[in-house]
């Protein structure tokens, strides 16, 4: 779904909704570095569900319009997630 | 981090909240685009919101003493691990409670900030302040998307604010509440909230004033604190405070009492705060709505209609129930009213028929019963069972005004 769902947008989209992902703490920060194990890849659809459940969005673990249009709304700078 | 789902609650929160009562905060600047006044209002408000709901007192001291929690606007990088990004995205952040820079709440100053402008215009800087503090506090993101701490901007009624019950859960889950704290025996009783006059809303343009009303819906010292009902609305005096805060809505104590009450009672032997709107009752422990409720008032032996009136009686632990229109009363024992009851009102004599709201435990003690009718109170020695007292303005006497 993920492999997928990246085709389908720009990578300046994904560079945006994984850098989210990061921020808010659904995702380590070390996920970015480049030549991420495939194993990644499914990690990120893991947090992307876990963050569109926060959100009560559909757990598409995609990201698809809904996802990528409440990342953009303002919002306040804190983590969702606190580890 | 405690998320307590199982139960339907989604507020979060952290480790450690505010080991004391009273939080000093500063608010350092201002944004250009409200000025200093209203950025003021908006973030004082926005204080008096949490200050509602839990026993912490709120003072706004100058930058230079040190507060517990710095206000400030900023652009860009300000000296901490989060660079503000210009309009949209990052709106603010704030620490959680601890020393140094904990507390601290940080506001992007290049947002398109607005004060009661309603929705899709810019950002509400009261709404955005209640959800930082709301942080500065010890709350987390909260994934109830109707609550104030869900993490993405979202427009609330701000001239009608009510904090959604989770955030209400939230904040008590922290700090206990008002009912815990007063009742809780085993410490010292813990001074609620005194210099803060609760404002759990910014008051809609055109709230009723105390002082000017003609007639109230009802009266009652609650956990020895006295409220004044009228309509939504309600007015708090608070132990060994001699003015009203307010008007708060009754909704943000008793989410269920949206639309006004007719009479209140407290039965302190019982535990139990009772509210009577037309012919249904609703039982409360503190704001604790309890099973069963709303009942007809069928259940308690009354025949239907409104009660207008009702006072608990320490003397003999019975509650009476009046009904101004017909001039009649009800004795309530346990569990229903008792026989050859009504009565006529004429038995409290001297006190006068069709009574707005009666009220009793002033300062602790249940030696009289005040009747009010308009903005008139009668008072009746409970021992002499006789009116001592009659037709006094109520405004003056205990409304300071």
């Amino acid at each position: 779904n993920h492999v997928k769902s990246r085709t389908k947008r720009d990578s300046a989209e994904i560079g945006f909704a994984e850098s989210y992902l990061v921020n808010y703490g659904y995702v380590p920060p070390d996920s970015l570095q480049s030549g991420r194990a495939n194993a990644e890849l499914h990690s990120w659809s893991k947090a992307l569900a876990e963050m569109q459940k926060f959100h009560g969005l559909p757990q598409t673990g995609e990201f698809d319009d809904a996802t990528i249009e409440i990342m953009k709304k303002p919002r306040c700078a804190n983590p969702d997630k606190v580890s | 981090v405690k998320t307590n789902l199982k139960r339907k609650k989604r507020y979060v929160t952290v480790g450690s909240p505010w080991q004391k009562q009273l939080i000093t905060y500063s608010i350092n600047n201002f944004t250009p685009k409200l000025g200093k006044k209203l950025t003021h209002e908006a973030i004082d408000n926005a204080f008096k919101v949490w200050s509602s709901f839990v026993p912490l007192q709120f003072d706004k001291v100058d930058a230079s003493q040190n507060p517990d929690i710095v206000t400030f606007f900023a652009e860009g990088f300000h000296n901490d691990n989060t660079n503000f990004d210009g309009v949209g995205g990052y709106l603010a952040h704030a620490f959680y409670p601890g020393s140094g820079i904990g507390g601290d709440t940080h506001f992007d100053g290049a947002e398109p900030w607005t004060l009661h402008q309603g929705p899709n215009k810019g950002n509400d800087l009261f709404l955005v302040a209640v959800h930082e503090l709301g942080h500065a506090l010890g709350l987390q993101h909260s994934p109830d998307v109707k609550a104030i701490m869900a993490p993405v901007y979202k427009y609330h009624d701000t001239k009608n604010f009510v904090l959604p019950q989770d955030d209400i859960l939230g904040i008590q889950s922290l700090y206990g509440n008002f009912w815990f704290k007063l009742f809780d025996s085993t410490k010292p009783p813990r001074r609620p909230a005194a210099t803060q006059p609760t404002i759990s809303s910014i008051p809609e343009p055109s709230p009723p004033k105390l002082c000017e009303l003609s007639n109230y819906d009802a009266i009652s010292f609650l956990r020895k604190e006295l409220y004044i009902f009228k309509g939504k609305y309600m007015w708090r005096r608070k132990r060994g405070k001699t003015s009203f805060s307010g008007p708060l809505m009754i909704s943000s104590f008793w989410p269920q009492l949206k639309n006004g009450v007719d009479a209140v009672y407290e039965n302190p032997t019982s535990n139990k705060i009772v509210f009577f709107k037309d012919h249904l009752f609703w039982e409360f422990r503190g704001t604790e709505l309890l099973p069963q409720s709303p009942r007809h008032v069928r259940h308690i032996g009354m025949q239907n209609g409104k009660v207008d009136a009702a006072v608990w009686w320490q003397r003999n632990g019975k509650t009476y129930f009046f009904k101004g229109n017909c001039g009649y009363y009800w004795r309530y024992g346990v569990g229903r009213v008792e026989e050859d009851y009504p009565r006529s009102i004429s038995v409290w004599n001297g006190a006068p028929a069709n009574v707005d709201a009666a009220f009793s435990g002033v300062d602790g003690s249940h030696n009289f019963t005040y009747f009010v009718k308009g903005n008139k109170y009668w008072v009746f020695n409970n021992w002499e069972i006789k009116t001592v007292k009659t037709s006094l303005s109520f405004v003056d006497d205990w409304l300071k005004c």
